[in-house]
């Protein structure tokens, strides 16, 4: 799936 | 954390501390664009207010606070402490180029339309652009000073390795963000050019020069 809920990355 | 991650982010502070060192012991910002640093300290700014609705882990939030506050150190050293040294009539690509289509991008293409993940959107596609006037000044003067290649370089890599976290991201966790990706590989593209000459030159100890 497009996981795009949490942006985690810098 | 995966190490494409890792080595992405250690190469992007890499690529912000030469940036601050090559200005501050040459006492000059020569060479330099001012836009393109500009563009950057608005990526910063609008990707990271999730600092005050989104914690992620001590790393993320304060290499987000770096990154912010970097971002303006340098406009300060370009546009104040070191102004007189400042390449302004070279450095003329116009920024509203690239403002505005990322922000009508990000109205139209987003994941939800809600103000931070709207400015969070703008602000990848802003960054995907966002070394277009350092590279059209390079263009215009034809050179770079090797330092200012070494950083381009760092920052190309950064990108180059979060394509090789996505790719692994993708496998492993089976989490990709189509966004993040698209401007990313676009961001990568731009500096192809660049990293061919750099290898073909910077390398084997010459000057950054484009081909006559």
């Amino acid at each position: 799936s497009d996981s795009s809920k949490e942006h985690d990355e810098l | 954390m995966n190490i494409f991650r890792f080595l992405g982010d250690a190469s992007h502070f890499a690529a912000i501390i030469i940036l601050v060192l090559k200005i501050w012991k040459t006492r000059s910002c020569a060479g330099l664009s001012g836009r393109s640093q500009i563009a950057f300290a608005i990526v910063f700014t609008t990707r990271y207010v999730d600092l005050l609705t989104s914690y992620v882990s001590l790393y993320n939030s304060l290499a987000k606070i770096i990154f912010i506050f970097s971002s303006y150190a340098t406009l300060y050293l370009i546009y104040f402490r070191f102004k007189a040294t400042y390449d302004g009539n070279h450095d003329t690509f116009r920024l509203e180029f690239l403002l505005v289509p990322c922000a009508l991008l990000a109205l139209i293409v987003n994941h939800r339309f809600q103000v931070v993940e709207l400015l969070w959107t703008f602000s990848i596609y802003l960054e995907s652009v966002a070394i277009l006037p350092q590279l059209f000044l390079i263009s215009k003067t034809g050179e770079a000073e090797t330092i200012t290649s070494h950083y381009l370089f760092s920052l190309g890599s950064y990108r180059g390795l979060y394509i090789l976290n996505w790719i692994y991201r993708y496998y492993v966790q089976n989490y990709y963000d189509l966004i993040a990706i698209s401007a990313g590989v676009l961001q990568t593209l731009l500096y192809c050019d660049f990293f061919y000459l750099y290898i073909t030159r910077v390398i084997k100890g010459k000057a950054f020069a484009l081909p006559a």
